[in-house]
Parts: C-alpha cells; sequence; structure tokens
C-alpha cells in the first residue's frame, strides 16, 4: 500500500 | 482594519470549506488584503486563502496584522449573517478583538459581533512557484462527485493525466472502479466545461479523505482547477472573484 507523506517534505518554513 | 465585503456569504461559505481541515488560524491582513495559511493537523494538506483587497470595498489596512481567530467561533459568528448581508471586519492596532457588522442589503437592520483573538504561533510555509505539468478545468461539482462515488470503494485515488484524458481511479476490497474526462467545451453552460492543459504526463496516488474535505469548497466556484506534477503536492483550486482564490495542497501517496 502507498505511503503518505507531509506537505511539510515539499514546502519549506519560512 | 476596516474592510467591506458585499457578500458576508463569501466568508462564510470559505469558512464552512475549512474548518473541518483546520481549526485556529491567522488571518494575515495587509495593504493587499486578507490571506490564511494553515496545515491540517497531520500535516498532509495545506489550505492557503487569498481575498484581494480588490474584493473589498473599501479596503483598509494601514498596519500588517495578523488576526488569530478559532474558525468554530468564527464559523458561529457568520452564521448570524442572513445571506443577502453585506459584512465589515475591523480591527485596531495590536487588537484583542475582531468586529464583524452585518448590514442588510436595505440597510434596516445592523448587527455587530465580536470575537475575542489568539495568538497563535503558525508556521508559514514557502509555496514554491511551480509549473505544473498537468492543469486541468473541470466543474467542481463533477470533482465532488467523483471523489465521493471512488471513496465508496477505497481510500485512495489514481489520478493520470494524458493526452487522452484524465483518468481518477481506484481499487478497493469490493472491487474497483474509474472514471475519465476528456477536455470538453460547453458554448452555452462554460461552466461545465473541461479542460486540460498538459506538458508530461502525470500519475499519482491521493487520499480520498482530504480531497473529499476539500470539494466543501464545491460552492464558491463553478469550476475547479487541478494542477499536477509528478512527485508534488496537488493544487485544487477554487477562483474566487476579483483574482481571490482558496486553494488546498496535498503530499501524494508515495512508494505504490
Amino acid at each position: 500500500k502507498p505511503g503518505q507523506g507531509g506537505i511539510m517534505s515539499f514546502f519549506k518554513k519560512g | 482594519l476596516e474592510a467591506r465585503l458585499e457578500q458576508a456569504n463569501l466568508l462564510k461559505k470559505v469558512v464552512d470549506a475549512i474548518k473541518d481541515l483546520v481549526q485556529d488560524c491567522n488571518f494575515d491582513c495587509n495593504d493587499s488584503g486578507i490571506a490564511l495559511q494553515a496545515m491540517d493537523n497531520s500535516h498532509v494538506a495545506l489550505v492557503s486563502m487569498m481575498l484581494k483587497s480588490e474584493s473589498f470595498s473599501p479596503f483598509r489596512c494601514d498596519r500588517n496584522i495578523a488576526l488569530g481567530i478559532n474558525l468554530t467561533s468564527l464559523q458561529k459568528v457568520l452564521r448570524c449573517a442572513n445571506s443577502e448581508d453585506i459584512l465589515t471586519l475591523k480591527a485596531e492596532d495590536a487588537p484583542d478583538v475582531v468586529n464583524l457588522v452585518f448590514e442588510s442589503a436595505d440597510s434596516d437592520r445592523l448587527s455587530e459581533y465580536d470575537i475575542k483573538l489568539m495568538d497563535i504561533d503558525q508556521e508559514h510555509l514557502g509555496i514554491p512557484e511551480t509549473e505544473y505539468a498537468a492543469n486541468i478545468s473541470m466543474p467542481s461539482a463533477e470533482f465532488q462527485k467523483i471523489c465521493r462515488d471512488l471513496m465508496a470503494l477505497s481510500e485512495s485515488v489514481a489520478i493520470e493525466c494524458t493526452k487522452e484524458g484524465v483518468k481518477f481511479s481506484c481499487n478497493g476490497d469490493i472491487g474497483s472502479g474509474s472514471v475519465t474526462l476528456r477536455s470538453h467545451t460547453n458554448v452555452d453552460k462554460p461552466e461545465n466545461n473541461v479542460e486540460i492543459d498538459l506538458t508530461e504526463p502525470v500519475a499519482l496516488t491521493f487520499s480520498l479523505k482530504y480531497l473529499v474535505n476539500f470539494c466543501k469548497a464545491s460552492g464558491l466556484s463553478g469550476q475547479v482547477k487541478l494542477c499536477l506534477s509528478n512527485e508534488v503536492p496537488l493544487l485544487v483550486e477554487y477562483g474566487l472573484a476579483s483574482n481571490s482564490y482558496l486553494r488546498f495542497y496535498l503530499a501524494p501517496k508515495i512508494g505504490d
């Protein structure tokens, strides 16, 4: 089954 | 801040659409308008709203302020407005409250509410400008139906966009299903158009639970825009008048 990644690995803080 | 919105209903619909995803958030006010950015609790989805100053008349914001508001509280107050009411939002410098005034269109009734503000320490994420491989515009009601229908079978949906069209498919315990849309122009009812602008084929998998949640915004716009590139979050955009928007970003599922 595919896993769910988080959005913060794509959009950086700042 | 003093911002008058011709349709209190617009803000009510925005809050109704996002309040199951995000609970407390900052409304960042500056001279370009009122913006909101918040992640859901699980940090999988991101909501980004922009109500441009042109969406208000008049709009005045002398100093940048962040209004930390609990959306359940805001929803309670917005429910006090009648559907045709005009809304004026007001806040002082370093405010403790935000003031909402509802006027009926014929101006006989004026109601006024204050909502206590909260200090919200919110992480702000930088969203890179992206040239998406596929830009799809379609009726928002159609997208909502597809997401709800497929959720009956599975918790995730594969979205594949090729020259042939865009295919939404799922696989679950009881079986599988798919819906394919091709470009389609309806001269009489342009809100029924399906437009697919593709530079490169895309295939990604997303959680339907979030997509169904995003679709609560369907009442804001007859059309929804889906923007996809391989290995980046999906953008689901509901355009509002005066270039204002409500956008949702959803991280793809990985390692299928």
